[in-house]
């Protein structure tokens, strides 16, 4: 199992 | 000018207690509605959000919107200095480099106060798309941590699997392997202590033990705690801060290599 990173999930505001 | 005041400094106390693991440097975003926080963890797997509402203050002000870089580590020791039944008033001018935490005795007697440097964070800001969960679990807060410390010793990863039978959180490494399964309170006489399952489609997820054991430092803001799941998106651990507002965290979900 690998970390995934969270910040591909959110949208850049 | 941004002033906001209230009447128990511990829930401020509480609230850095529940961040400090996690964040170094914070924003905190202060206009009309109250005060918002939220930012990543250094390696981008976590992510934090505060809400401490303007009506849950004693007192509120904020003429202009006000953003206040914070070292935590910093704001951690001021708060240190306060006592627990003591209030506290923050207070800053607009554009201002300094915050000003004051705190005062319940009678009175002893007021201090403390000015902190703010820092210029240029940290991005992420937004949090509007999402339908598949399970909530809402149970009480003090059985998660217990939950999260226990599986620790086993293993890395703690596997939370949430079917119409009830949920169950399993780990395993060298020594062997643990499972905890909770099932739905039958008859809810008390509501903080009852462990509440809706589920529309069985999902099963699996996260690193360190950051849910990071988000455990928030159980004394709330005695329940819920947790959001829907297949390959975050997991939501919020924790309702009485009155005030909310601590919720983002954990990215570990995947197949």
């Amino acid at each position: 199992m690998s970390q995934s990173s969270i910040r591909s999930f959110f949208t850049v505001t | 000018m941004f002033e906001a005041r209230l009447l128990k400094s511990s829930i401020l106390k509480k609230v850095l207690e529940a961040i400090k693991d996690l964040l170094t440097q914070a924003t905190f975003d202060c206009d009309d509605n109250g005060i918002q926080l939220q930012a990543m963890d250094n390696s981008h797997v976590a992510l934090v959000s505060l809400l401490l509402r303007a009506d849950g203050f004693d007192k509120y002000r904020c003429d202009r919107n006000v953003t206040m870089g914070m070292n935590l580590g910093s704001m951690t020791k001021i708060l240190k200095c306060a006592g627990d039944k003591d209030t506290v008033t923050m207070k800053a001018q607009d554009n201002a480099d300094t915050v000003t935490f004051v705190f005062e005795s319940p009678n009175q007697e002893k007021v201090s106060d403390y000015e902190m440097k703010l820092m210029n964070l240029d940290l991005e800001h992420l937004g949090i798309p509007e999402t339908e969960y598949s399970c909530t679990i809402r149970m009480p807060s003090a059985e998660f941590a217990r939950m999260c410390r226990d599986l620790s010793q086993f293993g890395e990863s703690i596997v939370i699997s949430c079917t119409k039978e009830g949920v169950k959180f399993s780990t395993s490494g060298d020594i062997g392997s643990a499972n905890i399964k909770l099932a739905q309170t039958a008859s809810i006489d008390k509501e903080d202590e009852a462990v509440i399952i809706e589920m529309d489609e069985p999902v099963t997820l699996t996260f690193a033990c360190q950051y849910l054991n990071y988000f455990t430092k928030a159980t004394s803001l709330s005695p329940q705690v819920q947790l959001s799941m829907s297949a390959d998106v975050p997991l939501v651990v919020e924790y309702r801060i009485p009155d005030i507002g909310h601590i919720r965290y983002y954990l990215a979900p570990k995947i197949e290599e």
